[in-house]
């Protein structure tokens, strides 16, 4: 069996100025997960690593850089599935902890349910130790800016392409 | 939109997807990401799916599902992902993207949308693209 991990970045319009960025995270990222493959690892293992790394990167529309509501706020949702067990675990309007794919895997160990939300996920995630991080801290400039043309358009959405999460 | 699938060295499957949603969502929006066999789905038997895109359209076909249906079927990780693809663009006007692999290795990363970055890792070689036939 030869181990094989792949990754994605979001699909839509990736300006120009962000291409790069986008690039060199995707190929950190699957770096990342696929050492642990190469170690003998679980692609279980693999795949939250992969995806804790693009979380942790602003270029990207999850974690540090996700994109904001009508609020101005930080919702994120995440999922983990396991093709061995068919187990999985999923979070749903999730705010202020900076790996919410790593809270998914935990409820997927840690509980019978499938899918946690809002309030519930974050009282779960603080159950299970995991630590809260400031809103703020999940917010880019980017994000902000992005934000702001579609108030200041009178707009929902930039385009159809913008309506992709 | 952040995702993967993986197949490790014991032939076990995952996938992983990870979202901040969609750009001024009403409070409370939920879209594909958390739901099984829309954000993602994962199968030892079939193969694994994660998938990024216009998330109302995606939870209409149950995209990654729709995909590993067509991979039982018969199709290859690539054409079992360009015809869930096409079935949501014709269907629910959807655009979007799936990482895809199936329990021999076999993988795909294809999509509807102007562009979607990926990368790929099997044998030591870095695979990555953002445009269309890259």
């Amino acid at each position: 069996m030869l181990p094989v991990l792949v990754v994605h970045g979001g699909a839509g319009h990736i300006p120009k100025e962000r291409s790069e960025k986008s690039t060199a995270g995707v190929c950190s990222a699957v770096r990342a997960g696929y050492a642990i493959l190469q170690g003998g690892g679980s692609s279980m293992d693999a795949v939250v690593e992969a995806v804790s790394e693009l979380e942790n990167n602003p270029s990207f529309n999850a974690g540090c850089g996700s994109v904001l509501n009508v609020k101005g706020e930080v919702e994120m949702d995440a999922i983990v599935m396991d093709g061995k067990t068919l187990g999985s675990g999923a979070v749903s309007a999730v705010r202020c902890i900076a790996n919410p794919v790593q809270l998914a895997r935990l409820v997927m160990d840690k509980t019978s349910h499938a899918c946690l939300t809002a309030e519930g996920a974050t009282q779960f995630a603080s159950a299970m130790g995991v630590p809260t991080v400031p809103q703020e801290s999940l917010i880019t400039e980017y994000s902000r800016i992005e934000v702001t043309e579609i108030h200041e358009a009178g707009r929902t959405v930039f385009t159809k392409e913008g309506k992709m999460g | 939109t952040v995702g993967a699938v993986a197949v490790d060295s014991d032939g076990n499957i995952a996938c992983a997807t990870s979202t901040g949603g969609m750009l001024n969502k009403m409070e409370g929006r939920v879209g594909d990401t958390p739901c099984i066999g829309c954000g993602g789905y994962a199968d030892n038997k079939i193969g694994a799916v994660s998938t990024t895109g216009h998330g109302e359209a995606i939870m209409k076909v149950t995209l990654a599902r729709l995909i590993l249906f067509h991979m039982e079927q018969g199709q290859s990780v690539e054409a079992a992902s360009d015809l869930g693809l096409a079935y949501m663009k014709s269907r629910v006007d959807g655009l979007g993207g799936v990482v895809t692999v199936d329990p021999q290795g076999h993988w795909a990363a294809r999509f509807s949308s102007p562009q979607m970055s990926w990368g790929a890792a099997q044998k030591d070689t870095l695979h990555y693209g953002l445009y269309t036939g890259e």
